[in-house]
């Protein structure tokens, strides 16, 4: 049983360390046990450290930092048990222009392998997808509309950057 | 494989939509509440979800079209995935995987459901549903379907909760 | 002390219906206390009823329709016990384009009353702003730049809607 | 009244930073990381939070800049809130007031600090920076500061814990 997760573990780990550099543009991350003799005597503790910057615990970092890290575990679990298709809800909600299209782009290239479905508001991810659904409602009643093109889409529905 | 189709009827916000899916990157976008996480939620509602918090349902029976601005409530919702299987990454011997989850609100008791589920048209059941599925390597509590806010929650949670996830994978 | 919590109850709950029809443009909502003969043994439930839909618990409504209707509980306390200034860090993040203009106006008629400093990503927003103020780092050193001009900024750093 | 200036030295990542005020409404943007929160946590500091949680802090001391990349290690740091009082709202005959909170590692060791308060350069103490602050409805448990994440804690919080807030203003 320990070997079993130490296995993932290892494996999870090298995967969030490639994953969180090449998201934060250089940064490094790392995973760590809280108890690595017993493993399940502790929890799991997601270190990263931003380029130019020290090392910080998750809950020193800011609110982009943060979320930045935990989409870079996210990803780091798929990669270790792919699947054929994923749906990602909003995840780039809290990041800004710049980190959000470092997201989208590792999307669009896992895209070769697997299916991507992904609710966005942000023109700068809705861009880089093969086609974009509009969904609206009337009455209580969604009505999903056929491909639109992003650059159609009123400035005020979508977030540009 | 791939998600081919998500065809919902009476399911939450939907009266009777398809919404066809292409292998690569499909985005969703619209208004906040015009329904683009109630799509998320009906394809978790067929992976077999048992957790109606995890579709943001007090109950299962929210789950059925409450009429919206003008129409009546419902009694039954269902939802279809098709999955596109000419790989045979499911060993059935078909290039179509439908499999269909129905609820009706039992005549006893209308806060209450039963639950029905189908493969390609024939009856069959939840674990058979697992089943199938364990082969693609899909599953309603895998990482393959993140929620809105699960982002926020992964940062939130405990370190032995986050450990927890690693568990669950070996 | 009963009576103390229900003038206050009474008040924020006038003040919440108010800005919440404002905020969603003609949505309605309110205040409810789960146990109205001992409010101390019971909680407080907020409903809101978007424009056009049943009414829901805030439970139910979608991930925008949510954070507008606490957003319009934290400014109807913020309106029952007025303060000389206010700092809103990213409460515009769950928003799409639409609702956060609404929000922005919202702050735009305040901060003729009261002093606002709001953090954003939205152009939307800071468009609306009398002075904008960058902030960068650099070597893990934070600089604030002066005054910026909103549509100076690269796309890649804003949210345009 | 309105905040005039906030003055950090050595305070998480700034070194020595001035930010201005005017009253009417002022954006803050920037990109994810580069100290944005960072400010409204200086606001806080001041206002007497005792909570470390509620400024990102395991412990006071985490709040001292650290270097940065290529320096060194603080022992002090200290914020200043410039209020503008012409108009006489705190009870003190003053056209500014200015409250300065100050921690200094303490010697015998270095993962404690020891506080210290300022009003207008004179020694105080917190409770009076919270009593002059009462007469102008500012505190750091009020909603006037509303920290990136509250919204969607509100959203997330008990019932019960949701009627406590307005316990807290009755
Ligand atoms: N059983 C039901 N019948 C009809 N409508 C329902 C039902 N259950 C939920 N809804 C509606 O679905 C809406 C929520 O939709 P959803 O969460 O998908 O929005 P969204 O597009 O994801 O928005 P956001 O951008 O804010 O996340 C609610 O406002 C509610 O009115
Ligand atoms: N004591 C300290 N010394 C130096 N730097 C610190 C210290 N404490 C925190 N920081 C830095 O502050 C950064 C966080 O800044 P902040 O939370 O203000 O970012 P932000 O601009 O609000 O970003 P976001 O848009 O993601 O919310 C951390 O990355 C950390 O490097
Ligand atoms: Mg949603
Ligand atoms: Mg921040």
């Amino acid at each position: 049983k320990k070997q079993a997760l130490m296995k993932v573990f290892d494996e999870v780990n090298e995967n969030f360390q490639a994953i969180f550099e090449k998201l934060s543009g250089g940064g490094s991350a790392r995973l760590k046990l809280e108890n690595e003799v017993d493993p399940f005597e502790g929890g799991l503790i997601l270190e990263s450290q931003p380029r130019g910057k020290s090392v910080h615990r998750l809950e020193a970092l800011s609110g982009g930092e943060k979320s930045l890290t935990a989409l870079s575990f996210i990803f780091a679990i798929q990669q270790y048990a792919p699947s054929p298709f994923y749906v990602l809800d909003e995840v780039d909600m809290f990041l800004d222009g710049v980190n959000s299209e470092l997201v989208a782009n590792m999307v669009r290239e896992q895209a070769d392998r697997a299916q991507f479905i992904m609710v966005s508001l942000r023109k700068v991810t809705l861009k880089l997808a093969d086609h974009v659904y509009g969904v609206t409602m009337r009455d209580g009643i969604t009505q999903v509309l056929g491909t639109v093109d992003v650059d159609e889409i009123a400035h005020e529905e979508l977030k540009e950057a | 494989m791939y998600l081919k189709r998500v065809e919902m009827k009476n399911f939450k916000s939907f009266r009777q939509q398809e919404v066809p899916f292409e292998p690569g990157f499909t985005g969703i976008t619209g208004p906040n509440g015009s329904g683009k996480s109630n799509i998320s939620d009906a394809i978790l509602f067929v992976l077999g979800t048992t957790s109606s918090k995890q579709i943001r349902a007090g109950r299962l029976a929210d789950l059925i079209h409450n009429g919206g601005a003008n129409g009546e409530p419902r009694d039954e919702c269902k939802v279809s995935l098709v999955l596109a299987n000419e790989d045979r990454t499911i060993p059935v011997d078909e290039d179509e995987i439908v499999l269909t989850r129905r609820i009706k609100r039992s005549p006893s008791d209308p806060e209450r459901v039963n639950s029905y589920y189908y493969v390609n048209g024939d009856t069959s059941s939840l674990t058979e549903f697992q089943d199938l599925l364990s082969h693609a390597r899909i599953s309603a509590d895998g990482y393959n379907i993140v929620q809105q806010g699960d982002v926020t929650r992964i940062v939130s949670m405990s370190t032995t909760e986050r450990r927890g996830i690693l568990d669950e994978i070996a």
